[in-house]
């Protein structure tokens, strides 16, 4: 038996919006210790991987290991009948054709409750080694998406340089060339304004600019994203919950 | 031109 409540239905809502555009059929994990999750999109060069704590929960309870394989499109549908402050309870038995879903308003003593048709997914499991990396930044989640955005609109690849004091994003297009240039900062008032910077080995990077898009949808989940670049190994891009995290590999673009 | 790797150039399946 697996039920798993939420003490606002609006996190579950973050969590799935963060990814529901770039994968779309997920094996949701569920174990004693928590909620995983693993995907890989149709071009197999982005990867996801989710991982919901116990303590991201007000209540959980999961006696057996079950997987729920989910239509992110179909469950987003079901997530938008419920209120941003309703509870959200998850709940399915332990060899589930479906899962419930239980919205409740506390204050108004209003119940909504849903049933989801689950799937058997088949689909295989990437191994992800413990990856060194050349370069760690932490930034605002608004700062890293809007530079994603508005780079994006001249060109389908984006280039992330770091060297030891400067982050340099560039884009050159048909239109015409940008780029950005970041310096850490650290803001003693707004610590979560600050830019970190740590690194080892300078980085020369180029990533699909529609896979960075999708990544910056993950942003309502946290207001810091962490970015790990390696010359030799999938870009992380990372947004921690209170409990647990959301996690982005994404292949680069090499020169041919 | 630069060439979009995929994660099965450094991922293993399992």
């Amino acid at each position: 038996m697996l039920e798993a409540k939420f003490a606002e239905a609006s996190l579950f809502k973050r969590i799935i919006d963060g990814f529901k555009d770039c994968v779309s059929l997920v094996n949701f994990q569920c174990k004693e210790d928590g909620i995983i999750a693993q995907a890989v999109d149709d071009s197999r060069v982005l990867l996801v991987s989710l991982e919901i704590g116990v303590e991201a929960f007000q209540e959980y309870r999961c006696d057996h290991p079950v997987t729920l394989g989910m239509d992110l499109g179909s469950l987003s549908k079901i997530l938008r009948c419920g209120n941003n402050s309703d509870t959200l309870t998850l709940i399915a038995d332990d060899k589930p054709d479906s899962i419930l879903l239980l919205f409740e308003d506390t204050q108004r003593e209003r119940i909504a409750e849903y049933s989801l048709k689950l799937m058997d997914i088949d689909a295989d499991f990437l191994k992800i080694e413990d990856l060194q990396y050349d370069t760690t930044l932490m930034m605002p989640s608004t700062e890293f998406s809007k530079v994603v955005k508005d780079l994006s609109q001249l060109t389908d690849s984006i280039n992330i340089m770091v060297t030891k004091e400067t982050i340099k994003f560039v884009a050159e297009g048909e239109i015409g060339t940008g780029s950005v240039i970041l310096k850490p900062v650290m803001d003693m008032e707004k610590p979560a304004e600050s830019i970190k910077l740590e690194m080892d080995q300078p980085v020369d990077l180029t990533f699909g600019a529609k896979y960075l898009l999708d990544i910056v949808k993950g942003s309502a989940l946290s207001d810091r994203i962490g970015i790990r670049l390696s010359s030799e190994a999938p870009a992380l891009f990372q947004f921690d919950l209170s409990s647990g995290f959301l996690q982005f590999f994404l292949a680069p673009k090499f020169n041919d | 031109m630069k060439r979009q790797m995929t994660l099965n150039n450094f991922f293993t399946s399992v």
